[in-house]
């Protein structure tokens, strides 16, 4: 493992973490997308469906794990524990325009037409888009608390030392995967309009707000 | 194209 894949991996599990103790500390998930939060609920599970069967390490395991598990926690979070601080009015992006496509294209293109296969496929397609919905949020409302701010640079910043990480795979072991590759520049794009607002405003103290 | 086949990535 490299040092982009082990960062990147690092950079995930803020993001989750940030998410978690944001929600509890504040007792509130006002600004989150719970629909966002159920696509990458949704995304590690059908990713990790090898996770009794393949067996990596005791690394890839926990982590597994470890994002499954949070991610759960996450959701029940939203909408059971805080459900009264949940923003259902703002939180309108419609996911079966992700997750519909998002299956048809794995059905499509894979790189074996077996069941595992086509979920794993299926996951990697939804990951990339799966953010919309909380950006969708943030657009609408016009603002994001710094600490979501956060929260979104840490989790934009995962897939962008993913491809760092498949670069340096490419050039030291040959290793490609063009699912993973295209899937996590797309994802990666999704973000750069948010990273430029990051960088210009939260690091210099101000509030994510966006131009009315 | 190498491809794992087992997966290593998250």
């Amino acid at each position: 493992m490299n040092v982009f894949r082990f960062l990147g991996d690092l950079s995930h599990l803020v993001a989750i973490v940030i998410l978690l103790l944001k929600i509890w500390k504040t007792r509130s998930c006002s600004g989150i997308s719970g629909r966002s939060q159920i696509l990458f609920a949704i995304v590690f599970t059908t990713r990790y469906l090898d996770l009794f069967s393949n067996f990596i390490s005791v690394y890839n395991t926990s982590m597994k794990i470890v994002y499954i598990t949070c991610s759960y926690a996450t959701v029940y979070l939203i909408y059971g524990k805080f459900k009264a601080t949940y923003d259902f009015n703002h939180d309108t992006f419609r996911i079966e325009f992700l997750l519909v496509p998002s299956a048809i294209l794995a059905f499509l293109v894979n790189h074996d037409f077996s069941p595992l296969e086509i979920l794993w496929t299926f996951s990697i397609y939804l990951e990339s888009v799966a953010i919309l919905p909380q950006l969708f949020l943030v657009s609408k409302t016009g603002e994001a608390e710094t600490i979501t701010s956060h929260y979104l640079f840490a989790l934009g910043s995962y897939r962008l030392l993913y491809l760092l990480n498949w670069l340096w795979r490419y050039f030291s072991q040959g290793f490609y995967d063009l699912i993973a590759l295209l899937s996590g520049i797309l994802q990666t794009v999704l973000y750069c309009d948010f990273f430029y607002l990051y960088i210009s405003k939260v690091l210099k103290g101000k509030k994510l707000s966006l131009p009315a | 194209q190498v491809i794992l086949k087992k997966k290593d990535e998250l």
